[in-house]
């Protein structure tokens, strides 16, 4: 899969976490574990759910109950990468504050997170 | 993070690797091409094997001493009449006309589908992912649904059949013979590398009736010169002519070949781009606009050329599917070949969205809700519809005697040993 594909697969999974939490008045870590039990056991999935939310699970809690979308999280822990002279790709419409302003915002709330430094990358 | 380098996992890893890349069922026991399970190009592809420890029974084969003794062609219909001492099989299906049907397509022959719920928060619960394990082994395809080689009962409550299904009503001795060899992003170009998992054997096997259906990926791509990288006339012409040829060398005397025309997906952007996402439905906040552009973006817009916002691409793009369908028609109607017939029809889009909305419904209804992109189920029934109807009226021998003794077959033989 391409870098694309995983950035897509993060806004999506984020997009849900940030439904959940608004459908069910929760919050985010209850949501995150809502929907990996959600998902069968089959092919590792469920296994394969809470250890991303082990991972990465405490980032998107901080950013997301700082108010940041799918987008912001997603480039901010590098699922979503802009290339070298393209625009930073989005799905939802920027935040008032601008997408790079957010964007940077983000990255220094996270700049020491462990999920950063994963050996191998994302 | 790399599962398939664990040493224990390594070889199923390359097991379904080679299925993947092959279009070959991962289960198969006996070569025959054919399986007993469901996914991973099993079953829900081409019709489930009643014998996968013998190469020489499988679906789509004439029948072996007129399956006195056992069920050589799968189709549930085997043993002596103890009242004359006359096979079954032999009373039923000579001369009957039987065949099978042949789907060579892409991601919408396959029927790729992500169900929308997997995306709406308020409606989920455990029930929506149950089929998830399932969709990945299948490449996210639903063939066992699909208006071509779909022979489970519609979930979306459309009341038109598949085409496999009409042709097992028309003739149950053409029972579990149908083949989907279809796959996510093939163009008549790629499809050269994986057609050879098709399985007919010319002298051996009954006649079959081909569906070449590429909707689209000749002229959809990602790239941001999209037209640059679209299939130009000359090579559809070069493309095709290659498939027949395997066709021809492959299908017993008395097939047919039909040829599907591109989709005009201008309809895509024309029903969809100011519609809420299911992503966005909640907040309102996801448009088909945001999504395609989204995707642009990533470079990983399955057609830039219809899902984007630029008029005068989407009219480019028609205008190269529109050439590319007429070198199918030109070929059609004039290339002759010894074992099969050849025909065209259009994409029936503009009848599907006419009989849906004398159904009451809408036209974006006839669009996958996720992907903005693929017919979904409804489209793809009432596209079988259009095509069973046109063949029927247009060419009827391509279908086939209606078989007298259908209702005797189901008497006796009940599910015919089911799908």
């Amino acid at each position: 899969l391409s870098d694309g594909h995983s950035c897509i697969g993060c806004v999506l999974m984020v997009s849900i976490v940030e439904q959940l939490v608004q459908v069910h008045n929760s919050t985010t870590q209850e949501e995150m574990e809502r929907l990996c039990s959600y998902l069968p056991e089959k092919l590792f999935l469920k296994s394969i759910c809470y250890l991303t939310a082990e991972m990465f699970g405490p980032d998107i809690i901080k950013l997301l109950n700082l108010k940041m979308n799918a987008d912001v999280v997603c480039h901010a822990l590098q699922f979503c990468k802009q290339e070298a002279g393209q625009p930073l790709c989005h799905l939802y419409n920027p935040p008032q504050e601008g997408l790079k302003r957010a964007l940077s915002r983000a990255r220094k709330i996270i700049q020491h997170s462990p999920s950063l430094t994963i050996p191998g990358g994302l | 993070m790399g599962i398939c380098s664990i040493p224990a996992l390594a070889k199923i890893c390359q097991k379904i690797e080679h299925s993947l890349s092959t279009t070959l069922p991962f289960e198969d026991a006996d070569g025959d091409k054919f399986s007993v399970f469901p996914t991973l190009r099993g079953f829900y592809w081409r019709g489930r094997d009643c014998n996968d420890r013998n190469r020489n029974i499988y679906p789509g084969r004439r029948p072996e001493n007129w399956d006195a003794q056992q069920d050589s062609n799968c189709n549930g219909i085997w043993g002596i009449d103890p009242k004359d001492g006359i096979p079954y099989e032999k009373k039923f299906c000579e001369g009957s006309e039987a065949k099978g049907l042949i789907v060579l397509g892409d991601s919408a022959a396959a029927h790729f589908h992500i169900p929308p719920e997997w995306l709406i928060a308020a409606h989920m619960s455990v029930k929506t992912f149950s089929n998830l394990p399932m969709a990945l082994s299948n490449e996210l395809d639903w063939p066992q649904f699909s208006g071509t080689t779909g022979f489970l009962n519609s979930t979306s409550g459309s009341p038109d059949r598949s085409i496999y299904l009409r042709l097992r009503q028309r003739n149950r001795c053409n029972h579990r013979d149908y083949q989907s060899v279809s796959k996510n992003g093939a163009s008549s170009k790629n499809l050269l590398k994986f057609m050879g998992s098709l399985s007919r054997n010319q002298l051996l096997d009954q006649p079959a009736i081909v569906i070449y259906t590429m909707l689209g990926n000749d002229v959809c791509n990602g790239n941001i010169d999209s037209v640059s990288k679209m299939t130009t006339p000359e090579d559809m012409r070069a493309h095709v002519m290659e498939t027949l040829t395997f066709l021809n060398s492959r299908l017993p005397p008395g097939s047919h070949v039909v040829l599907y025309g591109l989709a005009d997906g201008r309809f895509l952007w024309d029903h969809l781009h100011d519609r809420y996402h299911p992503l966005g439905q909640l907040n309102r906040d996801v448009t088909y606009t945001q999504l395609y552009d989204f995707l642009s973006c990533l470079q990983v817009n399955p057609c830039q050329g219809w899902m984007s916002s630029n008029e005068t691409l989407r009219t480019l793009t028609s205008e190269r599917a529109k050439q590319l369908s007429n070198v199918l028609e030109k070929i059609a109607a004039s290339e002759k070949f010894a074992n099969m017939s050849l025909l065209y029809l259009d994409y029936p889009f503009k009848e599907m969205s006419e009989e849906w909305q004398r159904r009451g419904g809408q036209t974006w209804q006839l669009i996958e809700p996720a992907d903005g992109f693929h017919p979904n189920e409804v489209a793809s029934r009432l596209a079988a519809k259009f095509f069973w109807e046109k063949v029927l009226q247009r060419w009827p021998h391509v279908l086939g005697k209606e078989n007298p003794f259908n209702h005797e077959i189901e008497r006796l033989f009940g599910d015919q040993g089911g799908h």
